[in-house]
């Protein structure tokens, strides 16, 4: 059974995609079997583990609309072994208004993924990247797993729009997926010069004392950089600030475990 | 006849709502009179103009749902003169999947402005700002505007939506709204220090010659303390570089026209 996180805030720019393909890099570096899943039609994960994702590419959008094998999409990520992805592509644009009117239309990724499963295929970890929105796609990825994982970046308006997430997970629990829990908060783009900063992870850091990673990821432009060389930071600049954070916060997740 | 302008981007945290209430202010200041739409269900311009926005506040949800007339939820900014704001409230959530049902889906917000503008009230600009997505909120925004302004972040993957978001334009423009054109691009957050900001704002500059603005907003943390306190950057630290900026960038979109 692999844990399966959602990373998901509906606010934009956080760091969603960056703390996915990191934390899935450094996983897979730790020798651990790591799929990640693009769900953002933008494709910025596909581009960060160097796979291609142009029209014509097998992708989530034919898993979730026409019912593809999960198996039958995932690539090898270019610069890191055991670290695998579902790719985005631009149709996936169009997939939350035609999932709309699907059977099923909330549980086709969890579907999808227990069918893998039952074919004996196995990964220790499913990393799935939302797009900014709390649309069907996010509906899809909060249903496929149990646990959510939320990067808040250190800015005010990062706040605001959290209890508007955390009532979006708990009508999914409620109705769709009783396991779904936030297991997982880490805090993004911390710039230490920066009053806000400070204020905005302390207020964090009291009202989520369980779940906020003690590991903080400072604001970093070798992270921001890897992306347009297909890499992730963790190999693109393996010392950087950055990096270390990334490989601290994905040792404290593997050993906090899934945390019911 | 307002000025109408879309400020939009799927890209997430690039700096739309940012970019729409400090130029919408600086406008305000200087004699216009100016209307934000606030078309994003975390509120985000809402709270930079000061204006609440819980749950039962009438809200821009009503106008597109409820045909609500606009007036009726306008309210004015309570630190800028001659700026208002028609604001988002947590509802705005659903509107995307309730407003695939409904007849005209894609022009209510064009008609709510022309009916406001039917009884003769005037403003010499509108901004809308959207969410981080192209569904029918952004779709709404694209409708009832002429005119595209588009926030550029000075990050790799900032680049790499831009295709998907003119695609979309295009589509918009042929089927629903012959007018539509992309009329303002703004670089922002720029960092000196960095290579990166350099290499996308030279990219940009070279790809949109005619539509790049001459200012480029640089990052600074002025900015992005402002809206904690309910205040646009023009208000709450009118000598800050950011500031300066918007000011700029403001009076540079004025003095251009609608550029047809
Ligand atoms: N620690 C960091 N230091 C510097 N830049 C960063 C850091 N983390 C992320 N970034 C940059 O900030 C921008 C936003 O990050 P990212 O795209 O990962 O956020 P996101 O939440 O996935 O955005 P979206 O809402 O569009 O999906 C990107 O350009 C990224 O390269
Ligand atoms: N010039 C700047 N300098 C520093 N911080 C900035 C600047 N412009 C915007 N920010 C900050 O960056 C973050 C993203 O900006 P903003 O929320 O305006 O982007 P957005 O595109 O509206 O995001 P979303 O996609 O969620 O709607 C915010 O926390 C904002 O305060
Ligand atoms: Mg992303
Ligand atoms: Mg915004």
């Amino acid at each position: 059974q692999p844990r399966i996180l959602t990373v998901a805030n509906q606010k934009g720019g956080v760091g969603k995609t960056t703390t996915t393909v990191n934390v899935a890099a450094a996983m897979a570096q730790g020798g651990l079997t790591v799929l990640v899943v693009d769900l953002d039609p933008q494709g910025n994960a596909s581009t960060a583990l160097g796979i291609d994702h142009h029209a014509d590419v097998p992708s989530i959008y034919d898993v979730l609309v026409d019912g593809t094998p999960l198996l039958d999409v995932v690539q090898p990520c270019t610069t890191v072994e055991n670290l695998f992805c579902a790719p985005a592509t631009i149709d996936l644009a169009g997939a939350e208004i035609e999932l709309v009117s699907l059977v099923a239309r909330e549980s086709r990724l969890q579907k999808a993924i227990a069918e893998a499963e039952a074919t004996g295929h196995a990964y220790d970890y499913i990393l799935i990247d939302c797009p900014p929105s709390l649309g069907l796609l996010t509906v899809n990825a909060m249903v496929a797993a149990s646990e959510v994982f939320i990067p808040i970046q250190c800015e005010y308006y990062a706040l605001e729009g959290l209890s508007q997430l955390l009532k979006n997970i708990e009508l999914i629990r409620a109705h769709l997926n009783p396991p779904l829990h936030v297991s997982t908060i880490l805090l993004t783009m911390y710039d230490g010069r920066t009053r806000l900063s400070a204020q905005v992870a302390d207020e964090v850091r009291e009202h989520f004392p369980q779940q906020v990673l003690r590991t903080t990821v400072p604001r970093s432009v070798r992270v921001s950089e890897a992306p347009s060389f297909g890499e992730t930071v963790m190999t693109y600049d393996p010392t950087s600030s950055g990096a270390l954070a990334y490989l601290e916060a994905a040792s404290e997740i593997a050993d906090r475990g899934a945390g019911i």
